[in-house]
């Protein structure tokens, strides 16, 4: 039996729509530690990680683990039903094919149960170790999302650069090129205003931009985002999910053979 | 440019 109350249910809606354009198909995995998803899109080029930690829900019942296989599109069409106040139920028995979403109005006037079939997904759980970045960069989540929208219209591959000059993002294409550069500015009136740049060693990756721009879906979640960068890794771009959890995206850079 | 390489070039299966 699984039970997990969301008292603010926008939530949930709002990490459907940052993952339903990269994923297909995903199994959620219930836990004592919480509701988590971990899947690659269909070409295996990125990686998504979710996790809402179970003491982020007002009620939390997960009696054994429980794995289930959701399409995302269908997910969101249900999730579109709800009220952005609403609170938002997920019900499902163990061993059952089916997954209940129950819709509450905050005046407690209109309840609504959408239940949803579950799929058999055959997805590929990778191991990903925890890691020294050589830079990591803080910025305003609505900052990066404009500096992706607009190199995509130039190019579509941004070499991401960090040295101690700041963090660059350049592209190149037909019609010509452009660079934007970011220094570290901490001296702003809000926090999540702020530019941090945090370097140990500089590195510079190049990433194809549509998926950039896709992981960029997700800042409604967030006013600040993370990109963490090494030579030899993917990047990991992160988004909180309130106090209960983030959103991890992967993305493998292209590398000079 | 660059060759894009896979998740799975960095990650193994847990």
């Amino acid at each position: 039996m699984l039970e997990l109350r969301l008292v603010q249910g926008s939530l949930l809606k709002k990490v459907l729509e940052s993952i339903k354009d990269l994923v297909n198909d995903a199994n959620f995995d219930c836990s004592s530690t919480g509701f988590s998803l971990q899947a690659m899109d269909s070409s295996h080029v990125a990686l998504v990680s979710l996790l809402l930690r179970s003491e982020g829900f007002e009620h939390y019942r997960c009696d054994r683990n429980l794995s289930m296989g959701m399409n995302l599109g269908n997910m969101s069409k249900m999730l579109k039903c709800a009220g952005n106040d609403d609170i938002i139920t997920i019900k499902a028995d163990d061993g059952g094919d089916t997954v209940t979403f129950m819709f509450e109005s905050p005046t407690q006037d209109k309840i609504a149960d959408f239940e949803m079939k579950l799929m058999d997904i055959d997805s590929e759980h990778l191991g990903i170790p925890d890691a020294e970045y050589h830079s990591i960069v803080r910025m305003p989540s609505s900052e990066f999302q404009r500096i992706c929208k607009d190199l995509s219209t130039i190019g579509d591959t941004v070499v991401i650069s960090v040295t101690k000059e700041g963090v660059k993002f350049s592209t190149a294409g037909d019609i010509g090129t452009a660079n934007i550069v970011l220094r570290q500015n901490t001296t702003v009136d809000k926090p999540e205003d702020a530019i941090v740049i945090e370097m140990n060693e500089p590195v510079s990756l190049s990433f194809a931009l549509r998926y950039m721009n896709s992981f960029t879906k997700a800042t409604p979640l967030s006013d600040t985002v993370t990109i963490s960068l090494s030579s030899e890794l993917p990047v990991v771009v992160e988004y909180k999910v309130a106090e209960m959890g983030y959103i991890r995206y992967y993305l493998a850079p292209k590398i000079e053979e | 440019p660059g060759v894009q390489k896979s998740i799975k070039d960095f990650y193994r299966s847990a």
